[in-house]
């Protein structure tokens, strides 16, 4: 957050942020583990009273008083029953039963998404600068849901149902389960009865990739967040004794105990195993031989534990440093983190060079390795985070999750005062900010994007803030090419991506927008079978299935998901678009076509007369003959091709309003 | 038996609120109590509810067996029992 407002193009001088007053007087509720309340982020200098629509309270708890709260920090509850249920009483000597977060995740993620201005802050002097959330001057309410052993449903349920009762207007939560039916979702189900309110649910969308159909939090009514990465790094260079350089990453802040460019003996952790130790690669805890590392610097592979353990083992058995080789699944996505030890993580492609150069050279192998700080200009950005979870939904297909991608590798916010920043027992380095990966941080920053357009636009619903926010975000990086992903160095799609990279001064424009109502969400449920109980528990009684025709593909939605089965040749969907615009206003429609597919766009010519007035617009996709063809003779519908991507969009000269359009054969 | 209680949220249908409760909370706790066979306060103290929602949803949560959730679910306006799940942080 010393970066990322500069990196999504908010500036002071004009466009969303002074439009919106910085968020003023929006009030967001942040579901996590808490909040370490000191941290000037939270500070209320600038504060007038809290809105008097505001009906929360400041809960009290150990190591935690009412008088914590502020005009910024408006609100704190906790919620531990469900917890207490499953395992026992907590054991109040590790955490602490109040608001306040022992973790550093609900901190983290509430600066990101409000947190206030904070001059002249890093970590150990990496990614300096003045960190900033993304809505400075909304305020925020926090409700302490996540514990020791994780967040428990009942507990969610409950924030939820506090959050939307106390006056919330949009709520973020980075956490996130097994997929489950929508009925046993307690995220899907308190973010339904949330957005029944107006409230707006922004949710990270899984730290499981690059496997394809990881993605979670899918309902429509949820706001899915990916997770991409900026425009900063954090080079650890490193060389090794041929002459041959890696770059690699590194936050580690404290000495290094040789000279600058000295060569060190290098030995790789799998030739250096304790006991015979198989896992001794991974760098595991008491597989190491002392013998063999001691004074040395030691290549491990990523995996099973922790990445920081893994230099704490290293530092255990005696080895002076340590190079983290990268998973072939984690590919060229460089997470920095804050080692105990002199380390640095180098790619899948650049791990695989050093174990070779190891082998080759066995007891003579050696390396260098500096730490140079912060780079920013880097290109290209934004690369999807490999961690990123991905499409396809399996629930249900028809609506492409996730929505939307945005800042969530090597992210500074305020951190806890209780754990250093490896969270390590045997970390006692105390910081106030602290860098964090994960679309737990691309989330609370679409969480305070969204609070952005909710000052400017407070009539709007949650769907179609969603929409401004989706149809105007970016699939280019700072080269001007498609974004790529960390993976394997393709093109990113929207199965990793959504819509787009989120792009705050083109969502306060957006020119049209594709609105829901409830009843729209309640057909869609019904277009899943839902009836009689399981309806119940969403409707609450008060909405009946109004359209038995609807089908899930034919929701409202500001993407499209087709799924074609094996003997459908065409599929014909609707939409309707809103216009927010200038009242007078003419958008032509341009489609790019996914491979294999012919799509007719019927009118291909909106014209709209008047402010907020819905025009709607029918899209027929149908394989194309080539595509039927080559289907006949087996060569498509293959693994490699079941998938395909295009876009519509609708253009006045002006705004762009783009859709992805994902087809799964 | 106290090993064999797990954590339920049941959601329940707040319109077919017997009129001899004063209200949800009550007719819960009371309905809780029916299945568990313990007077109100003792099953209060031993099986919740823990949290009773009415903003989101409607319905509560409590620590039963799977045969006293089933038993509740015989009753009339309790439309659904899912047991709890912990979620991790992303």
């Amino acid at each position: 957050t010393t970066h990322t407002p500069v990196f999504l193009h908010l500036t002071p001088s004009d466009g969303v942020l002074p439009s919106s007053g910085y968020g003023h007087d929006v009030i967001v509720g942040v579901i996590d583990t808490g909040i370490w309340p000191e941290r000037p982020s939270f500070n209320d200098g600038r504060f007038d009273e809290v809105p008097s629509r505001w009906k929360g309270e400041c809960e009290e708890g150990t190591d935690f008083n009412s008088s914590f709260c502020n005009k910024k920090f408006i609100g704190a509850r906790y919620f531990y029953k469900g917890y207490e249920a499953a395992k026992g009483p907590m054991d109040e000597s590790a955490e602490s039963k109040s608001p306040r977060d022992t973790e550093g995740h609900g901190t983290h993620t509430s600066s990101t998404a409000v947190g206030d201005f904070v001059a002249n802050v890093s970590l150990f002097g990496y990614a300096s600068g003045d960190a900033r959330g993304m809505a400075m001057d909304a305020r925020l309410a926090v409700y302490k849901v996540c514990w020791e052993p994780g967040c428990y449903d009942s507990d969610i349920l409950a924030a939820f149902d506090s959050a939307v009762a106390d006056g919330v207007d949009i709520i973020s939560l980075s956490v996130g389960g097994d997929i489950v039916p929508l009925y046993k979702d307690s995220i899907a189900l308190g973010s339904y009865g949330a957005m029944e309110q107006g409230v707006l649910v922004s949710c990270s969308a899984g730290n499981s990739g690059p496997s394809a159909g990881s993605v979670r939090n899918v309902a429509p009514w949820v706001l899915t967040v990916a997770a991409s990465s900026i425009d900063r790094t954090f080079p650890a260079p490193i060389v090794l004794g041929d002459g041959s350089s890696y770059e690699g990453i590194s936050l580690y802040g404290g000495m290094s105990f040789w000279e600058e460019g000295e060569q060190l003996p290098l030995v790789y952790a799998g030739d250096a195993a304790l006991n015979g130790s198989e896992s001794a690669y991974l760098c595991e805890t008491d597989t190491l031989d002392p013998g063999l590392v001691q004074g040395k610097l030691v290549l491990c592979e990523r995996g099973s534990n922790a990445r920081v353990a893994k230099g704490y083992v290293v530092k255990a058995a005696g080895g002076m440093g340590m190079i983290l080789a990268n998973t072939f699944e984690s590919g060229a996505e460089l997470i920095a983190d804050s080692h105990l030890i002199p380390a640095a993580l180098v790619s899948f492609e650049d791990g695989v060079a050093i174990k070779k150069y190891i082998s080759s050279y066995t007891s003579n192998a050696t390396a260098s390795m500096e730490f140079k700080g912060t780079k920013l200009g880097v290109t290209p950005a934004p690369t999807m985070a490999a961690f990123s979870s991905r499409g396809p939904n399996l629930l249900p297909p028809e609506i492409l999750k996730p929505d939307i991608t945005a800042p969530g590798l090597n992210i500074l916010a305020a951190y806890t005062g209780k754990v250093g920043p490896t969270g390590l027992d045997g970390d006692d380095r105390l910081v106030d900010f602290s860098i964090m990966s994960g679309t737990s941080m691309s989330c609370p920053h679409v969480s305070g994007l969204a609070a952005l357009l909710k000052a400017v636009y407070p009539g709007w619903s949650p769907a179609a803030i969603k929409s401004a926010l989706m149809t105007t975000s970016s699939i280019l990086d700072n080269t001007g090419e498609s974004i790529k992903d960390l993976f394997d160095g393709e093109a990113a799609d929207p199965f990793a991506y959504g819509a787009g990279h989120v792009n705050p001064t083109a969502a306060l424009d957006p020119g049209l927008v594709y609105d829901l109502s409830v009843q729209d969400y309640v057909n869609f449920l019904c277009s899943l079978g839902y009836k009689d109980a399981y309806l119940q528990i969403f409707t609450k009684g008060k909405y009946e299935c109004t359209n038995e025709l609807f089908r899930a593909r034919d929701l409202n939605y500001p993407s499209f998901a087709l799924v074609f089965n094996k003997d459908e040749e065409n599929v014909t969907v609707t939409r309707s678009v809103t216009n927010v615009g200038d009242a007078n206003a003419t958008y032509t429609v341009q489609v790019v076509a996914p491979a294999g597919m012919n799509i007719t766009v019927e009118p291909e010519v909106l014209e709209f007369n008047e402010e907020n007035s819905i025009l709607n617009y029918k899209v027929k996709f149908q394989i194309s003959l080539d595509a039927q063809l080559q289907s006949l003779a087996g060569i498509i519908r293959t693994a490699s091709t079941e998938h395909a991507f295009g876009s519509l969009t609708w253009t006045d000269g002006v705004h762009k309003v783009r859709s992805p359009i994902a087809i799964t054969y | 038996q106290h090993e064999d209680l797990l954590t339920y949220i049941v959601h329940a249908s707040t319109n077919q609120k017997p009129p001899v409760f004063s209200s949800t909370a009550h007719w819960y706790a009371a309905s809780i109590a029916s299945v568990t066979g313990l007077p109100l306060h003792l099953s209060l103290a031993r099986h919740g509810p823990l949290y009773t929602y009415q903003t989101v949803f409607h319905g509560f949560s409590a620590k039963l067996t799977p045969a006293q959730s089933s038993s509740l679910l015989l009753r009339p306006g309790f439309v659904l029992a899912v047991q709890d799940k912990v979620l991790q942080l992303h």
